[in-house]
């Protein structure tokens, strides 16, 4: 799960 | 703010232009540093600098996309820490994963463009290991078989 509100990233897409 | 972000926007993409152009006989480092220059000059512009980035690997044709990969070496090495940590970011990183995975647009990159992209993604995974991000993205790419390890 994406950390919600503190890292502005996104999550790891899969190959 | 926004009036001066949007004026070094606009250099950035005047300066990419060339430094990328289907045009350019050589590379172009006149255009590739000065590139550089701005976005060590005006850190805020970072992400904006690795959005561009991005759009010109998309390129289908094979030179421009090459000529990207090549603004984007220079950046990794002379723009320091914080464009690092922009490119060790899933946000960007997932655009390169999707420039080479067959289950996205892998099979209509080129394949010297789609060579470079592992080749670097691989680089930077020993050249930059503090960022964590590279490395789990390299891994999870070896897992799936699109790197061969």
């Amino acid at each position: 799960p994406v950390i919600r509100g503190f890292s502005d990233d996104e999550p790891l897409v899969i190959a | 703010m926004d009036k001066q972000l949007d004026i070094i926007t606009t250099s950035l993409e005047a300066l990419l232009q060339r430094g990328t152009s289907p045009k350019n006989v050589g590379r172009d480092n006149a255009a590739i540093d000065a590139f550089c220059g701005l976005v060590n000059k005006e850190p805020e512009c970072v992400p904006i600098a690795a959005k561009l980035i991005v759009s010109k690997m998309q390129s289908m044709q094979e030179w421009e996309a090459l000529q990207a990969l090549q603004v984007l070496e220079a950046c990794m090495q002379h723009c320091g820490p914080q464009f690092h940590a922009e490119v060790g970011k899933f946000r960007f990183l997932n655009e390169l994963i999707k420039l080479i995975s067959p289950k996205y647009l892998g099979n209509l990159t080129p394949d010297a463009v789609r060579t470079e992209i592992i080749e670097l993604l691989y680089l930077w995974t020993l050249e930059y290991p503090r960022e964590s991000k590279i490395r789990e993205a390299y891994e999870m790419l070896k897992k799936q078989q699109v790197v061969q390890s």
